[in-house]
């Protein structure tokens, strides 16, 4: 319906507390791994025998823990960089940001990426820069494919794009509709 | 691991696409509350146990507790509250008598809510347009002429 | 107010006691 207006996600490194997107978004998990003891929780690692998570342990955590976790002066956890945002594939992104598929590479690349700033690192400017530079690279391809798939099935359109990204597509086809609509009279 | 049925809960209502209205989870909700009472009890328990007998190295345990609770809170909170927009657009759609279908799909709560809603939307609309008001809820498309 | 009730009702009186606070300013926007 067109007056259901969910509460929107943040916008770069905010999220928003109500955001179905962004408490989606924050359940993506990240590589980290323990810099103490956690006692009693041992069963949380399924890997793990011992009562304690143990210090040392690399583990899949969801992005919420980890922010929640993460302190600089006294270090819980340390966080990886995901893949993707390695300087591997920020070199694939910068020879030419459209052949990736980035909802299977994501599905959240942007969001993600936005949100692994906030986890100290040398390689956040650059991280930064290649997030901002696909988004560019990608953005008219999307925008014209927005605007030229009249009332067809988008499937194949879509079937490559990142969250944010499929958001965007979605807004330039109400676009579209709105003003074919209007051109009829409706 | 914890939150499961909390961010289950959210994913529901992801799926439920375009506004429209699945049945309350009750039984979600429930799920949810008993774990964030037993997490916080362990807390307690563990915070007692830090202060009296000095044993800092439980301050990390009780610190991943607490990011598990304020996970669940978010996590109701949020679909509690997008059910309300929900249930606010239905309003607009369907007028100031909802189907009985939908009525079905809400809870006692959200029923109420829905009524104070109704009223303090009627209380605007009367407050506009002189001494007739305005039913803003009409002419929602333009008309065929 | 309405939504700050049901809320509570809902779900909020059944949380923890540090928990039964949401700040509804973070529906909004920023």
């Amino acid at each position: 319906t067109q007056s259901y207006l969910p509460v929107p996600p943040g916008v770069g490194m905010e999220e928003n507390f109500l955001s179905l997107d962004d408490i989606l978004l924050s359940q993506e998990k990240l590589p980290t791994r323990t810099e103490c003891v956690f006692p009693r929780l041992g069963f949380v690692e399924k890997t793990s025998d011992t009562r304690d998570i143990p210090e040392g342990t690399k583990m899949e955590m969801p992005l919420w823990l980890a922010k929640g976790l993460y302190d600089n002066k006294r270090r819980l956890v340390s966080v990886e960089q995901p893949k993707i945002y390695r300087q591997g594939w920020r070199t694939v992104f910068s020879a030419d940001p459209n052949v990736v598929d980035l909802h299977k590479m994501g599905p959240y690349y942007y969001g993600l990426g936005s949100q692994l700033l906030h986890f100290d690192s040398p390689e956040n400017p650059e991280i930064a820069q290649t997030v901002l530079q696909t988004y560019i690279g990608r953005f008219r391809r999307i925008m014209d494919s927005s605007q030229n798939a009249y009332n067809e099935d988008t499937s194949a359109l879509v079937e490559r794009l990142d969250v944010l990204e499929r958001s965007l597509f979605r807004t330039g086809q109400i676009g579209l509709n709105d003003f074919q609509r209007w051109e009829k009279g409706q | 691991m914890f939150c499961e049925k909390a961010i289950e809960l959210i994913r529901e209502l992801q799926r439920a696409s375009d506004g429209q209205l699945p049945a309350f989870n009750e039984d979600g909700i429930r799920q949810v509350l008993e774990e964030m009472k037993a997490l916080y009890e362990q807390n307690q328990t563990d915070v007692n146990e830090a202060k009296s007998e000095g044993r800092s190295d439980l301050i990390p345990t009780i610190k991943f507790r607490h990011c598990c609770l304020l996970r669940n809170q978010r996590c109701i909170a949020a679909y509690l509250y997008d059910r309300l927009l929900r249930i606010r657009s239905l309003r607009w759609e369907y007028g100031s008598v909802l189907p009985t279908s939908i009525r079905f799909h809400m809870c006692a709560e959200e029923l109420e809510w829905f009524n104070q809603y109704k009223k303090s939307l009627a209380t605007y609309m009367r407050s506009l347009g002189g001494d007739e008001g305005l039913d803003v809820t009409q002419d929602m498309q333009p008309p065929k002429s | 107010a309405n939504t700050e009730t049901y809320l509570k009702s809902v779900a909020l009186k059944h949380m923890p006691p540090n928990l039964q606070a949401v700040d509804l300013g973070k529906s909004v926007q920023k």
